[in-house]
């Protein structure tokens, strides 16, 4: 067995766009059944990702305001880069997910901590 | 290398009782940087798990309450059980984290999907 690709495990990404409500986007989470949702610009370029733990921090905090829990500075991976390389900048950063983009910061899905601790199930 | 048993990558699970606040449970995630959070009875035995999803439920439907929110039926595995066997089930039931539990059903600790993706950014 060679490396894994992302390429090969990568799922489409919820999106939206930082001018939603933060109930609509918990909405978008919940209906998704997901964790992460991205946050894209009119360009369908990455501007930033939300998740549930953010979602969180607005219950602990008393935020209505979706924009203060916006994560801006994302790290993101490449279809072409392999698990290995994305489980440890994951871990290296504390977050459980990737948006995978091109070379011109187009979204073209996600991977998440979910979809790699999977491939150890694999017979 | 050998089978991983969970016994070595368990973390300390945090834990809440089911009658505290939402905001409490939901400070509880955000001051431990973690997703998971394990309700347990007097006896120190599990009831049921809360998780961000949750509490992004709570938000989406107005809930308000965090009875209505925690997971009653819970997922969980033995110290002695391998990751293979646990990554399974988390993808098999679609969750993210399994309380380890002993043979009484008293909680160990907590292993979650980014506990086993690290596993494979290990060289
Ligand atoms: C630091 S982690 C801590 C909890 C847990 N490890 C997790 O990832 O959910 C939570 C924060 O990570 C951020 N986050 C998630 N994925 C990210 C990514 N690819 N780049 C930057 N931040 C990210 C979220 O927006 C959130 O504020
Ligand atoms: C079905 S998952 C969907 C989202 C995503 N896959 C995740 O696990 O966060 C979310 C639900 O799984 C529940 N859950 C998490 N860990 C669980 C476990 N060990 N046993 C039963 N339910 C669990 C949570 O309480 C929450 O209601």
């Amino acid at each position: 067995e060679g490396p894994v690709f992302l390429r090969s495990i990568v799922r489409p990404a919820v999106t939206c766009s930082e001018d939603e409500d933060l109930e609509a986007v918990a909405s978008k989470l919940i209906e998704n059944s997901v964790n992460h949702i991205v946050v894209t610009g009119p360009d369908g370029k990455l501007t930033g990702i939300v998740t549930s733990w953010d979602i969180t921090k607005a219950v602990a905090q008393g935020i209505t305001d979706l924009r203060k829990v916006i994560t801006r500075k994302v790290f993101t991976a490449l279809p072409d880069e392999t698990v290995d390389v994305a489980s440890r900048r994951m871990a290296q950063h504390g977050i459980s997910a990737l948006p995978i983009v091109d070379s011109d910061g187009r979204v073209l899905g996600i991977v998440t901590s979910e979809d790699i601790a999977k491939l150890l199930g694999r017979r």
